[in-house]
């Protein structure tokens, strides 16, 4: 038995409202406020944030290996993807690798022109296409020139994409497919990225994405701006996916990779 | 889920009885859930909860509804009263000048050209300016989806957002265009340089909109970014984007609160047609799940 102390209940107030505020969502808050029910008020920090990091370290990080080495960047539009490959393209050109970009994404005005301004801002090798090809056809194509050209990594940037929207998931599947068929071990790496100032849609992106392709990471973005991004603790709880990186900025080192610790520290200010 | 519930409680009266303080906590449990899984900030959800809470305490019983559909019919009506009808755009001017401002990746871009589509259809000329000076081919982006159905853009490119948004306002004068739509750089409410650069563009343009685009998705922080774009620049009207999804889009809720000011138009899809009036009753459903 322990006693009551009066300053509970607002402590507990004060809390559900960072909680809340930082994105975490009901379920995960509701859970955490049972547990510190149950514990005296000086326990709380410490147990909120031990729940948290063993929720986000529970998963972990297989880093399959190939040459080339596939990374497929997915995600709904406008949260960072083709800015992320151009960060994780300079990235992998510091450790010297020698890495090439696929602008798979031959819908949206502008994105040809983008991915390629990113490539030679980093040194990146790119294959570019024509909008309205079919981007499973310019995945086949940059993985041969990926070979032929002896690239260490193949960075395919793809369309944004709404997860309620069955054909453009079905499209996503096929350039999977295509990569798979042309290597099984393709792609070795599936990124959904994720916007960092996203709500509880995040997880319904998540479970789509999932679900379709089997992700193996998340980067979450514009993590430099006020939101705090609490919602991917749910989507980690949910489909076991880990966190890799997080993007803090829109240049080309403003990425980072994801610390756990230092994410739920900044999650509860 | 709600939302049947919702249907059968808008419309009957019955005479017996009055809700209860029980009833009212009761009801605005579930609904409180709701609110936060549909991502409205928790600090308008206290407010909100309070607010119909008072109004809902002590009201006149409605006949065949249990009190909790009777809580929904007033949290629905409540809504629909905070999100506010539909306002048109204020093109006083000539040409009328409108400012899209907002986080990156909010769908600005694609919205201006989506606007100018929409003030086509109305009759007006509108010229296109591409004053985000900073994104890797943001103009060929604007110009190229422009470029789709013929909608002129500004095409000189200078370095400074300012100053381009200056001379291009000057030529549409001349070339007596209807309308200019300004697609500026995606910026964080934050960023000091680029919030000065919003407010050198605001001062150098004499607008009738300024409007902030804000992505449906977004979730605890739509406040930050509303307070902090209204209070630091002065917006006039919200359009809320990527509703073509499943994000119930609690966030209009929160801008539209902290703001005051008037959601105009939805964005529904990523083609040009793509943008609607912004009507209250389809969001307040959404909302409520
Ligand atoms: N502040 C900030 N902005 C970012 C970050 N990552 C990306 N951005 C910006 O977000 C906007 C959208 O980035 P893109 O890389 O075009 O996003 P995308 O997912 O490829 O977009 P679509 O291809 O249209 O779906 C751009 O203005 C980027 O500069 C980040 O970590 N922080
Ligand atoms: N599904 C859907 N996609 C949208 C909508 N509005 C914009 N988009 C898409 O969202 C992505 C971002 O749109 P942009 O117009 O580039 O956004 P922006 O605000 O100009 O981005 P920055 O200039 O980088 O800040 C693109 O892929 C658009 O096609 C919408 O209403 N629905
Ligand atoms: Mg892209
Ligand atoms: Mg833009």
């Amino acid at each position: 038995r322990r006693i009551i102390t009066r300053r509970d209940p607002q402590l507990l107030e004060e809390i559900e409202e960072v909680l809340y505020e930082g994105d975490l969502g009901v379920e995960l808050t509701e859970n955490i406020l049972e547990e510190l029910r149950k514990i005296p008020p000086e326990k709380y920090m410490d147990r909120i944030k031990e729940i948290l990091i063993s929720i986000l370290e529970g998963v972990e990080v297989k880093e399959k290996e190939g040459k080339p080495r596939v990374w497929m960047f997915v995600g709904v539009n406008g949260v960072g993807k083709t800015t992320t490959i151009g960060k994780i393209g300079k990235m992998l050109r510091k450790e010297g690798k020698r890495v090439l970009f696929a602008a798979c994404d031959t819908y949206r005005t502008g994105a040809q022109e983008q991915l390629k301004i990113w490539a030679e801002r980093v040194g990146a090798d790119i294959v570019l296409s024509q909008y309205g090809a079919d981007p499973g056809a310019v995945a086949f194509d940059a993985y041969e020139a990926a070979l032929h050209r002896g690239m260490d990594e193949l960075l395919i940037d793809t369309a944004g994409r709404l997860h309620t929207k069955h054909p453009l998931m079905e499209e996503m599947k096929k350039i999977k497919r295509v990569l798979s068929k042309k290597n099984p071990d393709a792609p070795h790496e599936i990124v959904l990225v994720v916007d960092g100032t996203t709500g509880q849609n995040a997880l319904n992106q998540a479970k789509s994405f999932h679900e379709a392709l089997g992700l193996s990471g998340i980067v979450l973005t514009k993590l430099d701006g006020t939101a705090k991004g609490g919602i991917v603790v749910h989507v980690v709880k949910e489909i076991g996916v880990p966190v890799r990186y997080i993007g803090v900025g829109e240049g080309e080192d403003d990425l980072i990779p994801f610390n756990p610790e230092e994410f739920v520290k900044a999650l509860l200010g | 889920g709600l939302t049947e519930k919702l249907e059968r409680a808008i419309n009957f009266f019955g005479k017996k009885g009055r809700l209860t303080p029980k009833d009212v906590k009761q009801g605005l449990e579930e609904i409180r859930k709701a609110l936060l899984e549909a991502d409205v900030n928790y600090k308008v959800v206290r407010e909100f909860i309070k607010m119909v809470e008072e109004e809902a305490t002590g009201e006149r019983v409605l006949k065949s509804f249990t009190p909790r559909e009777q809580i929904l019919k007033i949290v629905y009506e409540k809504l629909i009263e905070i999100l506010g009808k539909h306002e048109p755009l204020k093109l006083s001017r000539s040409p009328s000048p409108i400012i899209l401002l907002g986080l990156q990746g909010s769908g600005k871009t694609t919205t201006a050209v989506k606007l100018a589509y929409l003030l086509r259809k109305k009759g007006k000329n509108p010229l296109l300016v591409p004053a985000d000076v900073k994104r890797p081919a943001a103009f060929e982006q604007l110009r190229d989806l422009a470029a789709r159905y013929d909608f002129p853009v500004y095409d000189k490119r200078l370095p400074d957002a300012v100053k381009l948004s200056k001379l291009a306002l000057s030529m549409a004068v001349l070339k007596r265009y209807d309308v200019v739509i300004f697609d500026t750089a995606g910026r964080l409410h934050i960023d000091e340089e680029m919030i000065e650069e919003a407010r050198k563009i605001r001062d150098t343009v004499n607008y009738d909109e300024l409007l902030l685009v804000v992505d449906a998705m977004t979730g605890q922080d739509a406040v930050n970014v509303a307070r902090e774009f209204q209070e630091k620049v002065g917006i006039t009207g919200v359009i809320l984007t990527k509703l073509d999804g499943d994000a119930r889009g609690g966030a209009a809720l929160s801008v539209r609160r902290i703001t005051g000011k008037p959601i105009k138009y939805i964005g529904v899809g990523e083609k040009v047609e793509d943008l609607e009036e912004f009507h209250p009753e389809r969001l307040a459903s959404r909302i409520l799940g």
